[in-house]
């Protein structure tokens, strides 16, 4: 499903040059589920963002699902980004004074979903992570921990077939983690892939792979037997 | 040196009613060092901003050093919040634009350090959370946990005698995480008020006392001994 080689990254900051990721390699199939783990600013959203085709490598290819992203067409990669690929950001990036509701429904606007489908599944989505009595309030109406649900919430109503997820429960109380680990495992039964960056080793034994990132490399690739 | 009296904040929503707070009360001393625990929504977030003098609440008394806050004037108010309270935001709220090192220096300026002084003591605020070389760069060009480490050097910079954190450690991997702790307590130990929300059991190891809130109330007030 995903064939990464040697993705480089590199940040020109005037004179200095950020090195952010120095030659990341690795495979993974469809349907795995991967934790990446690995100190703050070592390079894990810039691989993410990478993988999610929403940023482009200074070198190295990416292969999904047997296409080399670098060489698509724009409307290729949007169509992939809207049908193939659910992304839940760091910094959630929601639109802040819109509701909810609005927010979650975005994804299906652009995938042209007919209104009245698109208000009931981003409804679904929202009462899936909890928040059906949240809809109409905007971001600046929201606890931190309610903005990060709704952008799991949005990542998830396109129903993709790859999630990545940077940090999905950073804001969350120990319980309202619980429950979104509980949405990812139900997701990746069913065959969907996840990868997620999380810095709690609570949560990535969820997961039955983790990369282990440092200072822009792959530093260990352990897999794990069962659950 | 805290005295809260049945402190009540409620959202108006058109027709509706959000009771993010429905009377807190509780008292703390001066020094000491106090977790804030809670599901997401619980009302963590409003009462903190309610003690760091950044809300105010919709009934209720909120003494600080025996001053009723709800009746001192704006400059007062605005001396307060520079001077004695250092404020780490859940959602960081740092000027996107603009490079780490002046982000720390604000404070500062607002305090009329000079020049000189504000921008040593700025470079190592943001030294001591290990950002030396990111102090030029913006937030759009920082990892999520280097915005939050930014956010805590930001909080430290006037050296206040109360800080009140929000989250501080929500995109911190293990090891950073524990280095702000390691901060916090050594500022504890000197005399200092550390007031700070975390959903990790793990580091409200470190405070000696844990206020537990659900739905808007102070559920539980646990006080522990030693470390
Ligand atoms: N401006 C607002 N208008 C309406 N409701 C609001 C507003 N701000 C916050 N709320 C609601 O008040 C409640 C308490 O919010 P608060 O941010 O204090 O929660 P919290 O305990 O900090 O949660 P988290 O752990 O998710 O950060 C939430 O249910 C939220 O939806
Ligand atoms: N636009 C940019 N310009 C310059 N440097 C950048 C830019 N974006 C990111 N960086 C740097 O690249 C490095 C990797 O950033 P990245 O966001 O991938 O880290 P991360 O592993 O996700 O960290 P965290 O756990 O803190 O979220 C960081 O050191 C960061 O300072
Ligand atoms: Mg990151
Ligand atoms: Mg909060």
């Amino acid at each position: 499903l995903i064939d990464v080689r040697n993705l480089t990254k590199v940040y020109q900051m005037g004179d200095v040059e950020v090195n952010a990721l120095r030659g990341v390699t690795f495979t993974a199939e469809s349907g795995e589920f991967i934790a990446i783990m690995g100190p703050s600013g070592s390079g894990k959203s810039t691989m993410m963002d990478i993988l999610g085709c929403l940023a482009q490598p200074t070198d190295g290819e990416y292969y999904l699902e047997g296409e080399e992203v670098g060489q698509l067409p724009d409307n290729r990669l949007a169509e992939i980004r809207n049908r193939k690929i659910g992304f839940v950001f760091q910094t959630f990036n929601l639109l802040p004074r819109t509701s909810a509701q609005h927010n979650v429904e975005l994804p299906l606007i652009y995938a042209g979903v007919g209104r009245r489908e698109r208000k009931r599944r981003a409804f679904e989505a929202l009462e899936s992570v909890g928040l059906a009595d949240r809809v109409r309030h905007k971001s600046t109406e929201l606890s931190g921990g309610q903005i990060q649900r709704v952008a799991i919430a949005r990542a998830l109503v396109t129903e993709p077939s790859i999630i990545f997820a940077d940090e999905p429960t950073g804001n969350l109380d120990t319980k309202s983690g619980a429950e979104i680990m509980t949405i990812f495992r139900g997701l990746n039964e069913k065959g969907n892939t996840i990868i997620m960056v999380t810095h709690e080793l609570e949560l990535a034994r969820h997961a039955r792979r983790v990369l282990h990132i440092r200072d822009g490399l792959v530093e260990r690739d352990e897999r794990r037997n069962g659950t």
